[in-house]
């Protein structure tokens, strides 16, 4: 409890910082697989046209989804936790000052893959996106609803593999509106591309 | 470190427990969707027809997974954690007593789905299965390395959908053999039952 009190301040204090600079930052969960480190690559590339985008990925260990986000044109930096859960406040307090702040236009935070314990632990970003994938079966919204309850968008992703795993999208979508009525619910594939122009304007990182 | 140290006392207490009175438990863990109640029925349902044999369901919310398994004709306890990311030494040693362990011959435990908490808190199963599945991509097992470092098999499902997620099935055996060359790895298809007679032997549970 009071583990979780001290990271609520720290993100606050990270939220502030944000804000000050005009910086608008999501917060990106999901389990594993899912398909953060495709769309988080996918929308720096779209966003990298017109403004200043810089990812932070966080990893138990190695670097390959930063190098991944990074061929996609934004700065990124790669945080290893060595065996921790999840991306906590401190974490990214520590990253930030690593980026141009003064520059900076968005903040794509690809938090470590795990669809529970992030969910504790608030990083200090305006807002947080689910990334689900069909591939996970139809329970995955159900069944963990916890996690959908502080986030205000969610992406079905791969939705090209919901016809081979028999799931239902439009189930999964009333799943979601159940545990959270005004999350917006956007429909991906992330290696085409297809709803991630939506999930831009979802996010409000249009402008 | 003192949680997990309490965590482990408690662990041999069941590991012994469960050995005098002959019960091969298996503890299984993997992400989110990754096959685990499907391959945990299909292995209830083979091995049930000449053994006793148990489950235990460990999930944040809902008896989903235990309705699944039940259907498949085992004994099934559904653990809620509410919340939780694992399942702990002291859930599954709660759940014990509701079986009848003069008569179970194997218990199979399905862990909540998460691929990194589960590592930190062995339950008292002789041994630990990892299931991993392809849609999660080609790098699950090199970014989670710690998990299979305690198991003594590995589940590489959903084979029928490697090649449209463009994954080196040879490679992602590698892989784990990598981070310990003396896992078993087996391919299976959950769904048709494919792998599903020759994990149960890897598993030492055909006698
Ligand atoms: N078929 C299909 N594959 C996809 C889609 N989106 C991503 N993938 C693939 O799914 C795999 C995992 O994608 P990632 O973006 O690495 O997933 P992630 O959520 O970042 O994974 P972790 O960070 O390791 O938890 C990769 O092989 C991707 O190419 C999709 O919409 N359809
Ligand atoms: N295509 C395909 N689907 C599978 C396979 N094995 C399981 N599934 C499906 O994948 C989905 C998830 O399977 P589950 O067995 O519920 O996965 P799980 O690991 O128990 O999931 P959680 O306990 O919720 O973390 C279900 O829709 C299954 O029918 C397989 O080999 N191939
Ligand atoms: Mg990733
Ligand atoms: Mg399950």
């Amino acid at each position: 409890k009071s583990l979780y009190n001290k990271n609520e301040a720290i993100a606050s204090i990270n939220r502030r910082l944000l804000e000050e600079h005009g910086i608008k930052a999501v917060d990106i969960l999901g389990s594993i697989g899912s398909g953060k480190t495709t769309i988080t690559g996918c929308m720096a590339e779209i966003l990298g046209k017109k403004k200043a985008v810089a990812a932070l990925a966080g990893d138990i260990t190695t670097t390959i989804d930063a190098d991944r986000i990074r061929e996609k044109g934004a700065e990124v930096l790669q945080i290893n936790t060595d065996g921790g859960c999840h991306l906590d406040a401190n974490m990214v307090k520590n990253a930030l000052p690593m980026f141009d702040l003064e520059q900076l236009d968005i903040l794509l935070i690809e938090n470590v893959g795990n669809l529970i314990c992030p969910g504790g632990y608030p990083v200090g970003a305006q807002q947080r996106m689910v990334v689900v994938s069909t591939t996970e079966g139809p329970y995955m919204i159900v069944k963990h609803p916890y996690i959908f309850k502080d986030a205000s968008v969610v992406a079905i992703n791969k939705i090209d593999l919901a016809a081979a795993m028999e799931v239902d999208l439009a189930q999964l979508k009333a799943d979601a509106l159940t545990i959270k009525p005004d999350i917006r619910v956007v429909f991906t594939n992330g290696r085409t591309g297809e709803g991630i122009s939506e999930l831009i304007a979802a996010l409000g990182l249009t402008d």
